[in-house]
């Protein structure tokens, strides 16, 4: 999903 | 993951390693903004607040736990144990003139209007700007040790290479963010400048003096 892909992210 | 975000990542680490290396074998922290190493600190802090509540894959804990501990350590090495060689008189920016405008936007433009995700936008509109007590500190006093300009050489490519990620995910998973993306060009033309002067005189061997 939009927001949960971000939060993989550092 | 690709590539990108891989080697992103790894420059991002070795920015972090260099500064403290360089802290560390010289046993002094001359030339270095501490205001801008508490700044990325609290952009640290601010974003990996998750790490309690959403757990991703163990190489994102891992990573997120060494940038916490390395730029905490850099803090303690600059304002505690190589205190005396920190140069505070040449690292003057304010930075409330940071935080506090970035804080505003934060609550003004995120997107969910929750604590967490209000502090991860805090800390991505943050990390955008910390470098300027940095350059600034430059700026001022004309010139910075080729290590230090290494370091700020992983440091600016880091988020560089994070925006070809960006554009990898777009196309490969129809992904992007653009708080993130709109932060991190900010960030890297943030850099423009010094990447010119580190491509014309670091890489040639010699040092990174500014024009008088």
């Amino acid at each position: 999903s939009f927001k949960a892909a971000i939060k993989d992210e550092l | 993951m690709n590539v990108f975000r891989l080697v992103g990542d790894l420059s991002h680490l070795l920015a972090i390693i260099i500064l403290l290396l360089k802290i560390w074998k010289t046993r002094s922290c001359a030339g270095v903004s501490g205001k801008s190493q508490i700044l990325f600190s609290l952009v640290f802090i601010t974003r990996y607040l998750d790490l309690f509540t959403n757990f991703i894959s163990v190489y994102n804990s891992v990573m997120k736990i060494i940038y916490l501990v390395t730029s905490l350590g850099t803090v303690y090495l600059m304002y505690f144990k190589f205190k005396a060689t920190y140069d505070s008189n040449h690292d003057t920016f304010r930075i409330e003139f940071l935080v506090v405008p970035v804080g505003g936007l934060s609550f003004l433009v995120n997107h969910d209007f929750t604590p967490l995700e209000i502090l991860w936008t805090f800390s991505i509109y943050l990390e955008s700007v910390a470098i300027l007590p940095q350059l600034f500190m430059i700026s001022k006093t004309g010139e910075a040790e080729t290590i230090t300009s290494h370091y700020l050489f992983a440091l600016g490519s880091y988020r560089a290479l994070y925006i070809v990620n960006w554009v990898y995910r777009y196309y490969t998973e129809g992904f992007f963010d653009l708080i993130a993306i709109v932060a991190g060009c900010v960030q890297t033309i943030l850099y423009c400048d010094f990447f010119y002067l580190y491509i014309t005189k670091v890489l040639k061997g010699k040092q990174l003096k500014l024009p008088a």
